[in-house]
């Protein structure tokens, strides 16, 4: 795209210009078409995340800075070539007579006044697991160098049919034009042929409109209404109390 | 110094042959890969490149190339891509043949199934140090998340999950499979 000058003669305090309401929650976005906005090559973000709120995985092409301005949570963040390194205890899944087992990558908490980063490309979901609210303030830096397409924050979700709030006023516009203003988008499986499907991922017909959310209307917050189970180090005065009773129990073994 | 350091910088790196694929399925095919690791000059230049080869029927995994942009030109054979845009929309759909080019964004999602001819293919990148994030099989963004998360995420049961994340034990290069048995 060809740079334009930048108009900087009157700066304003703005308000977020579009909100998507979702399940779970509800996001704002400030207008990507902004001139001081352009002219930084950024964009700004607003999440609030009700309590057993999922605010789904995707990544963008951009790097993010997330600040917590109000409550806490978990996150993961899939980092490409990096291990699943939090695992099922096999000992007490199989005397517990569970047949699931799990591994999956670290899982970090945040808390209230964290800074959390986000590298583009790669993909992360959050999840409210307090009693209040969670609100997230979003930094994305859409002209860092990571970034090779246009100056737009572009978000691929993994999941759900999120509607696209984040294109900016013209290209919403554009959209409108043609009659799809507001309508939901697909997560980036529901692009691909059923069949493509089925054999990546070795599913079955019905397994695949899932994962293509075909019959699935959420945005990118959705309540989770069953016990949320991810595999979470215990905090610190438990997992002491823990250590010393596997010290005591393996005191025979070799 | 220059005749120590720039004037003998090693200027190319073959990554056609077959024993030095970084990526190998003996009934899939194999993928070869140039960055600034393997051939440090492409750090000045800020490009690296990929060879690969699929044979008859066989697939590679839906990824997205993290970090640039792909040109890929088919050198031999022909394979159906899709690739498919943020918005989940397919922006192609088709059949690429030997002799075509096709772009690639960055973070748009491919997969590429070849013809019962097989597909060979060479991809540039606009980055020294491209970084590919595939979506299934044994070592991808699903094998990442937890099964409480997919159970969340597309509203379906532990075991549907467990057979999402678990089902494709292959790794970027997938042996033809179950459909093309069926069609079969």
């Amino acid at each position: 795209q060809s740079p334009r000058a930048c108009r900087l003669e009157n700066l304003r305090a703005q308000e977020p210009v579009r909100r998507a309401e979702a399940e779970a929650g509800f996001t704002e976005v400030w207008d990507q078409d902004n001139d001081e906005f352009q002219c930084a090559g950024v964009n700004m973000i607003r999440h609030t995340i009700r309590p057993k709120g999922l605010l789904l995985p995707g990544f963008s092409n951009a790097p993010k800075l997330v600040f917590v301005a109000q409550g806490f949570g978990i996150r993961g963040i899939a980092i490409p070539g990096c291990a699943e390194t939090y695992q099922t205890d096999l000992r007490r899944s199989q005397s517990a007579g569970s047949a699931f087992r799990d591994q999956h990558q670290k899982i970090r908490p945040f808390r209230e006044g964290d800074l959390l980063v986000v590298p583009a490309g790669v993909s992360h979901w959050m999840y409210n697991r307090g009693q209040s609210d969670l609100v997230l303030i979003v930094f994305a830096d859409t002209r860092n160098v990571a970034n090779q397409i246009d100056p737009y924050l572009r978000k691929f979700y993994l999941a759900g049919r999120p509607e696209q709030v984040e294109r900016g006023v013209e290209e919403w516009e554009r959209s409108s034009r043609k009659g799809s203003s507001g309508e939901k988008s697909g997560n980036l499986f529901s692009g691909f042929a059923d069949e493509f499907l089925e054999e990546a991922f070795q599913i079955d017909g019905g397994l695949v409109r899932k994962l293509k959310g075909e019959d699935d209307e959420r945005d990118r917050i959705v309540q989770v209404d069953e016990d949320f189970e991810v595999l979470l180090p215990e905090k610190d005065e438990e997992e002491r109390s823990r250590g010393r009773y596997i010290e005591s129990e393996s005191e025979s073994e070799n | 110094g220059l005749e120590e350091t720039i004037c003998t910088l090693r200027l190319k790196h073959n990554i056609g042959r077959s024993e030095r694929a970084d990526v190998f399925n003996p009934r899939g095919g194999r993928i070869s890969t140039a960055n600034y690791h393997t051939l440090p000059v492409l750090r000045q230049v800020r490009l690296s490149a990929e060879r690969g080869v699929l044979y008859s029927n066989a697939m590679v995994a839906p990824h997205y190339t993290v970090n640039s942009h792909s040109v890929m030109y088919a050198t031999r054979g022909s394979a159906r891509v899709q690739v498919v845009d943020n918005f989940g929309q397919s922006v192609f759909d088709g059949e690429v043949q030997e002799g075509q080019v096709l772009m690639i964004p960055q973070n748009f999602v491919v997969i590429k199934r070849a013809s019962d001819r097989g597909f060979e293919w060479i991809a540039f990148k606009t980055n020294d140090n491209a970084i590919t994030n595939l979506l299934a099989g044994r070592v991808s963004q699903m094998r990442m998340l937890p099964l409480g998360v997919l159970s969340n995420m597309y509203r379906i049961s532990r075991e549907e999950a467990q057979r999402l994340k678990y089902g494709q034990q292959e790794m970027r290069v997938f042996s033809p499979g179950r459909s093309q048995g069926r069609r079969e």
